[in-house]
């Protein structure tokens, strides 16, 4: 661990601190929360206290600004830089942390959408939903006449009927002196009239609205909160996206790559991008404003960066779901402050394969408070966090072939055995890295070989990918998959351009070119693929035969419906030693 | 039909600032952002034999291995999400 040069610190240890806004990004109890666990990381450890107030003096501020916001050292934009803070002090910013606001902010897996009104007292919404038969992954207007998103807050709105109201300008404002309120439409603003929000009138790119009819007269105002398709960054910063949307002449019912380069999901901001030019790029994981506030705090308190990559006060940013404070940062921290009365925290010991990644990030019923520990430490770019090897690696969520190669995906990570008999597995690769647009947890995968356009299913979501252009995620229900399939578990190639899908004891048949399974389907797996285990856990073609593994075996079957042999996945199938 | 000759548009998405850095361009910037270009008398001078010192310092700092080259895990750091605070000096 490093201290700034003199030890720069706190003269007290009740240390206070102060909000100064709040980000578009987060609900503000969540952020409130994500600071507050923040700071508890440091007096876990040591004699000192941190109490948040609402106004007046305190020791850190905390700030949320794009670009140059007042310090004289700019933010970046998106990405790159995503934070920064000042050591102990008496000087202006002294302590103070600072967050870019030009950053996707969240817990570290995705958006957070807490919920509003309704029945469900702040749960936070559970995408995807059912409503009237149909599934949804994002907030939805469908249903009432007077625009508000809403969601549900369990899996089947049909079942349980537990819903909340999605952030919305429609729903309320916040910051600002409007108090609150949510925004009127139309506002006039210098004379001209608005029906959305705008960021007119504003150098900080924040979106606003006015709260009366009439801004010029009444001058009251609040910034409004982004929707949860906001997009983040292009031309059209915190505006929802628009489905479908034309692009090229092309309709899209979903975020895609296709026209980038970088194989990020964009979409338009209104329904014709070619004429409009309106867009951003969708919602991914974000960043955890925990992890990185943590970290900010360190230095807040008088740490500056560490060398050591699993610290938290290492410079780069890398989430890890299971966070534990490391034994450098303790020793950083109570080298100059002392240990404090607390029970000296258990120090884990370092795992040797990669942690369980959530799904998704869940919350308290009151939507404030994260029941997981989001993780600290970056550990660089490295191809993954912590290397396994394919063989020791146990089980995969998913197998499938591409190309002529096996892949093996199993949280975040694949590895790819090579077609030649005996041939080294290669891996584990980052799953985020060659497609950057897919989740930690894929259930299945296969590739069309008429078109060499890749299928991969996680949940009840899909992507496809066609080299580096990517769309989705899409719901399987857009196959024609019903919405009481969790998932699919499994997918066969077949001839024709057909592939079998497979989720519990049924299977479809999926048309690839028409992305819609056929009529008839589904049927039950028992009817054509008599002897295999119905709970197959990993289904796949391999050197024109199926597997149906069970752990840790697997059946093999001929393409005439013939179970050939039984063997170890590990070592019939990976040959491994 | 296959997709011979199908190669995918690329387009210029309006309001995006696509860096023309080049890597030393880049790494340039990146020690002198956080420090690494602070030490006294240390300037860089934009020949490849000054900017391997300040390399394998910033390595050095971040971990990775120390050689001074322009090579993946370096550029990998170079463009990873990050604290804006130095690595060195304040």
């Amino acid at each position: 661990f490093q201290t700034f040069q003199g030890d720069l610190k706190w003269d007290h240890t009740d240390l206070t601190y102060r909000v100064v806004n709040y980000s578009p990004d987060l609900d503000t109890s969540i952020t409130d929360d994500a600071f507050a666990r923040a700071f508890k990381v440091w007096s876990n450890v040591t004699p000192l206290t941190f109490t948040k107030r609402q106004s007046g003096e305190v020791d850190i501020l905390i700030q949320f600004g794009t670009g140059e916001h007042g310090d004289g050292y700019p933010f970046d934009g998106k990405d790159g830089l995503l934070a920064h803070a000042f050591p102990p002090g008496k000087d202006t910013y002294s302590g103070d942390a600072h967050f870019d606001d030009d950053e996707f902010w969240t817990l570290g897996t995705g958006i957070v959408v807490k919920s509003y009104g309704g029945n469900s007292d702040g749960a936070t919404c559970h995408f995807p939903f059912v409503f009237e038969g149909q599934a949804y992954s994002t907030c939805t207007t469908d249903g009432r006449t007077d625009g508000v998103p809403w969601c549900a807050t369990t899996a089947s709105f049909d079942q349980d009927k537990r819903y909340g109201f999605c952030p919305s300008e429609l729903l309320f404002t916040y910051g600002g002196n409007g108090g609150g309120e949510k925004c009127v439409f139309p506002f006039v603003f210098l004379g001209k009239s608005y029906d959305a929000c705008t960021t007119e009138g504003r150098q900080d790119g924040y979106r606003w609205c006015a709260t009366t009819a009439n801004f010029d007269q009444d001058k009251k105002y609040g910034f409004c909160p982004n929707r949860d398709t906001a997009v983040i960054g292009g031309n059209s910063q915190g505006e929802p996206c628009v489905f479908p949307f034309t692009f090229l002449g092309q309709r899209y019912s979903a975020c895609t790559s296709e026209g980038r380069q970088d194989g990020r999901l964009w979409c338009a901001t209104t329904s014709n991008y070619d004429v409009d030019k309106k867009w951003g790029l969708c919602p991914d994981k974000g960043y955890s404003l925990f992890l990185v506030a943590a970290h900010e705090f360190g230095h807040s308190l008088g740490l500056e960066h560490s060398s050591v990559r699993e610290a938290l006060m290492y410079p780069m940013y890398t989430y890890e779901a299971d966070f534990h404070l490391h034994p450098d940062d303790v020793a950083g921290i109570q080298f100059l402050y002392g240990k404090g009365s607390a029970p000296e925290p258990t120090v884990p010991s370092w795992p040797t394969q990669s942690p369980d990644v959530p799904e998704e990030p869940t919350t308290e019923a009151d939507g404030s408070t994260t029941t997981e520990d989001y993780g600290s430490a970056a550990t660089g770019s490295t191809p993954v966090d912590h290397p396994t090897d394919a063989c020791s690696a146990g089980w995969y969520n998913a197998v499938a072939e591409i190309k002529t190669e096996l892949y093996l995906f199993k949280d975040g990570q694949y590895w790819r055995k090579p077609s030649a008999g005996a041939a080294r597995i290669q891996g584990p690769l980052r799953i985020r890295d060659t497609w950057p647009a897919l989740p930690d947890l894929i259930d299945a995968a296969f590739q069309d070989p008429l078109t060499k356009k890749l299928f991969f299913f996680s949940g009840r979501r899909f992507w496809t990918y066609r080299g580096t252009r990517a769309l989705g995620p899409r719901s399987i229900e857009k196959l024609g998959i019903g919405g009481d399939v969790q998932k699919v578990t499994g997918a066969l190639r077949r001839k024709n351009g057909k592939v079998l899908l497979f989720s519990g004891e049924q299977f479809w048949r999926l048309d690839v070119k028409a992305e819609r399974v056929d009529r008839g389907y589904p049927r039950h797996t028992d009817s054509l693929f008599a002897g295999v285990p119905l709970d197959a856990q990993n289904i796949f073609l391999y050197k024109g035969k199926y597997y149906f593994c069970r752990d840790p075996f697997c059946w093999r079957m001929t393409p005439q419906y013939q179970v050939d042999k039984v063997g170890y996945l590990k070592y019939d199938v990976l040959q491994c030693p | 039909a296959p997709l011979q000759g199908n190669s995918p548009v690329v387009i210029s998405f309006p309001g995006e600032m696509v860096s023309q850095m080049s890597d030393w361009e880049r790494a340039h910037r990146y020690l002198e952002r956080y420090g690494y270009l602070n030490e006294p008398g240390s300037g860089v001078d934009g020949k490849q034999r000054k900017l391997d010192y300040f390399l394998k310092k910033m390595q050095k700092q971040l971990g990775l291995p120390e050689t001074g080259e322009l090579d993946a895990p370096t550029l990998d750091a170079l463009r990873a999400p990050r604290c804006g605070v130095p690595d060195v000096g304040s």
